[in-house]
């Protein structure tokens, strides 16, 4: 039985894709088989695993516009039982292509009807906006994790992000829910960070997980070698900060 | 006569915002009547003034939707010869409301012209995506500043972002152009901010500023006190590297 996880904040900058990429990473080296969607027209997710977005035979563009199934666009990673479903410059249209379809917000989720049977973790990186691509993300997940960098303009976003949140769980599915909030970019000798600290813990308890993830400068190093970061330097501090929120994920996921 | 200039970079966390808002500081002291319009629902430029959100007459959005003019949501802010087109929460829908409405790419450029006469420079603050928002800031913008973090990801966005300018150049503003590329978040040990610096340059020339912003805690404290650098901490190696920025910008906008 499959959970879907989609890592959104529509703050711009606070670690979604890193976040998404090295824990999709680790959580298929706990022996877990797991599938990665790239939903952000940028594609950061697609070239941080290393897959060319010039020479897809599909993407998750085909799977919302319903061309191409998601069995046809996956693809392998460099990461042994970690799969793709790789994003490209075609996305970048489809939320306005999609906004007068028939169940414009469900694309996704009907997308991935046949994957839950296959994976036991998909996860969904998510564009920074609250717009149609994370409403699907939000429509076919069972949890949201938040990751949140430890800066004052990411305090700001939160309560729409909860009011975006409320509003898919009120007309489009109401199992979803907060999964988790991961800090990033965490420096401990910072004011800000712990008045960001204090601040999210009031607000969401115990739904913030323990490990918190430092600014640490191969983390964003990794991606231009299209490595995650176990691969690039699995004895960073970035590496060891990415395993243990992974362990975390897996044993509140398995708990379900 | 007036220059209306866009903060773009669909990229997120590049600091379009805080460039956007401390540039707009210096013009003002520098005796320009500078006008900033906050085109984020995120609202950050907005707060990042010390502008209360929740009380506003009228925002961004009423101008976007004909209910109000920019003469009527104008508000003053800590700065003198600094005024703000407030955004707030309503600016999370006009996308999707703006879709099938007439001239939709115009709604911001009409709800300018009044302005144009009245302030020597407009600038516009734009959410990290490259959706009906950001192309009104095309449509009513002379030049695009792009803000570009030293990382790997953002060059990533560079050729999605030269697509979109390329678009609304072709079919809404013809005089639409990249007016200049600043370099943000960087820090000259790394080699990161070498390769950054260099692809940049390779792809950009002379539109790339002189002046670069180094990574200073202070820009990331001073909106949490609603206060733009100049303000909150004037001597800081953040506000001389905004003030020199700005200096270039207004050289070349009076030069243009
Ligand atoms: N813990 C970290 N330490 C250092 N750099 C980091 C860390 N996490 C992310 N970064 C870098 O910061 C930048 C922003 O991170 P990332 O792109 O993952 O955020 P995002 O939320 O996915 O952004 P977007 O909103 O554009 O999708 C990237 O260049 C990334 O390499
Ligand atoms: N030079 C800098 N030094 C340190 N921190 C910075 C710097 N520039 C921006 N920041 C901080 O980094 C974060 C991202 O910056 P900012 O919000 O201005 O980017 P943005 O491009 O406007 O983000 P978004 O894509 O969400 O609109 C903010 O928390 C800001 O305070
Ligand atoms: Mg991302
Ligand atoms: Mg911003």
């Amino acid at each position: 039985m499959s959970i879907v996880l989609a890592f959104a904040n529509q703050k711009g900058g606070t670690g979604k894709t890193t976040t998404a990429v090295n824990v999709a990473a680790y959580a298929a080296n706990a022996n877990k088989s797991v599938l990665l969607v790239d939903l952000d027209p940028q594609g950061n997710a697609t070239s941080g695993l290393g897959v060319g977005k010039h020479a897809l035979k599909a993407s998750v563009y085909d799977v919302l516009t319903n061309t191409a199934t998601a069995v046809q666009a996956v693809c392998r990673t460099k990461v042994q039982g970690l799969d793709l479903l790789p994003s490209n410059m075609s996305l970048v249209g489809a939320e306005l292509e999609l906004v007068n379809e028939m169940a414009r917000e469900n694309r996704l989720k009907e997308g991935l009807v046949a994957a839950r049977q296959t994976y036991d973790y998909i996860f969904v990186d998510c564009p920074p906006s609250l717009g149609l691509l994370t409403v699907n993300a939000f429509a076919a997940a069972d949890g949201i994790i938040v990751p949140m960098q430890c800066e004052y303009y990411a305090l700001e976003g939160l309560s729409q992000l909860i009011n975006s949140i409320n509003l898919v769980k009120r007309h489009i599915n109401p199992a979803l829910s907060i999964f988790g909030v991961v800090l990033t970019m965490y420096d401990p000798r910072l004011n800000l960070t712990q008045q960001v600290e204090t601040e999210v813990k009031s607000y969401f308890g115990d739904k913030v997980f323990n490990s918190v993830i430092p600014r640490n400068i191969r983390l964003s190093e990794a991606p231009s070698h299209g490595l995650p970061i176990c691969l690039y330097d699995g004895r960073s501090k970035g590496a060891e900060s990415y395993m243990a929120l992974t362990r975390e994920i897996i044993r509140r996921g398995d708990g379900r």
